[in-house]
C-alpha cells in the first residue's frame, strides 16, 4: 500500500508540466525512499528520472515496493484540478488498477477525490553509470530556458561549448547564426543569480534543441540548473527539488559520421 | 552526416 501527502501540492503539478510533454506513459516507483519514476521519450533519445523522497513527504507510507503504470497526460489532467495551494494526497495499492488523488485546499473547507485508472506498461530500467564529468555549469534556469527559446528560433540544434572562457551556446539555420557566451560570474546578489563553471578539461558537444526546451519545462520547480557535460557522454541537465530531490535529463550528443 | 544515437547507445537496459 503507498500513501503520501504532499503539503506542497503545487510541486507535483509543476513535476507533471515538466514531464508529460517528453514521456506519455511512464511507471511510477514506489519504495521506502521515496516515489520515483525513470522513462525514455518516444525516440529513445532522451532520459527523464525523478526522485521525491519520502523524507520530503508530510506523511509517507509504503509497504512494499511496487509500480504503477500512468498516462503522464491522464495525471496532469487531474492535477491540474488542483489549486496551487491545496495538500495533494496520492494512494495506491500493490496490484490495483487505479490510483487516488485527493486535494485538499489549506482551510480544509474543499475536498475532492479524483480516481485514475493505472495502466501496464512494459518499461525497461536503464543503468546510468557514475561518470566524472569534464565540465558542470550551474547557471539560472529562466536563463538557460531564455537561451534555448531564442536559439530554437534559429536552428535545431545546441553546440555547447565549455572552456576556459565560459560557456557557449551556438546554433546555426538558414537565416544565420547565433553564439551567445555566458562567463562565470559569481559577483551576483543572490547565490541563485549566479552562473558557476567548474571544468576539468574544455568539452563541446552538439545537442537537439527540441529536447533542451522541453527540459526546460522544469524551470518552475528550481532557480538554479545544473549542467553536467563530458565528450561522448549524454549531457545531464539537472534541477534540483527543494527538500524532496530532483529531476534529471539525460539526452544523448548528435554525433558526426 | 550527423547522428543522433539513442540513450540506449550510452546506458545499458538493466
Amino acid at each position: 500500500m503507498l500513501e503520501l501527502r504532499l503539503v506542497q501540492g503545487s510541486l507535483l503539478k509543476k513535476v507533471l508540466e515538466s514531464i508529460k510533454d517528453l514521456v506519455n506513459d511512464a511507471n511510477f516507483d514506489c519504495s521506502a525512499t521515496g516515489f520515483s519514476l525513470q522513462a525514455m521519450d518516444s525516440s529513445h533519445v532522451a532520459l527523464v528520472s525523478l526522485l521525491l523522497r519520502s523524507e520530503g513527504f508530510e506523511h509517507y507510507r509504503c509497504d512494499k515496493n511496487f509500480s504503477m503504470g500512468m498516462n503522464l497526460g491522464n495525471m496532469s489532467k487531474m492535477l491540474k484540478c488542483a489549486g496551487n495551494d491545496d495538500i495533494i494526497t496520492i494512494k495506491g495499492d500493490d496490484g490495483g488498477d487505479t490510483i487516488t488523488f485527493m486535494f485538499e485546499s489549506p482551510s480544509q473547507d474543499k475536498i475532492a477525490d479524483f480516481e485514475m485508472k493505472l495502466m501496464d506498461i512494459d518499461s525497461e530500467h536503464l543503468g546510468i553509470p557514475e561518470a566524472e564529468y569534464h565540465a558542470i555549469v550551474r547557471m539560472p534556469s529562466a536563463e538557460f530556458a531564455r537561451i534555448c527559446k531564442d536559439l530554437s528560433s534559429i536552428g535545431d540544434t545546441v553546440i555547447i561549448s565549455v572552456t576556459k572562457e565560459g560557456v557557449k551556446f551556438s546554433t546555426k539555420g538558414d537565416i544565420g547564426t547565433a553564439n551567445i557566451v555566458c562567463r562565470q560570474n559569481t559577483t551576483v546578489d543572490k547565490p541563485e543569480e549566479a552562473t558557476i563553471i567548474e571544468m576539468q578539461e574544455p568539452v563541446s558537444l552538439t545537442f537537439a534543441l527540441r529536447y533542451m526546451n522541453s527540459f526546460t519545462k522544469a524551470s518552475p520547480l528550481s532557480n538554479t540548473v545544473t549542467i553536467s557535460l563530458s565528450s561522448e557522454l549524454p549531457v545531464v541537465v539537472e534541477y534540483k527539488i527543494a527538500e524532496m530531490g530532483y529531476i534529471r535529463y539525460y539526452l544523448a550528443p548528435k554525433i558526426e559520421d | 552526416g550527423i547522428n543522433q544515437p539513442t540513450i540506449t547507445k550510452f546506458f545499458a537496459k538493466l
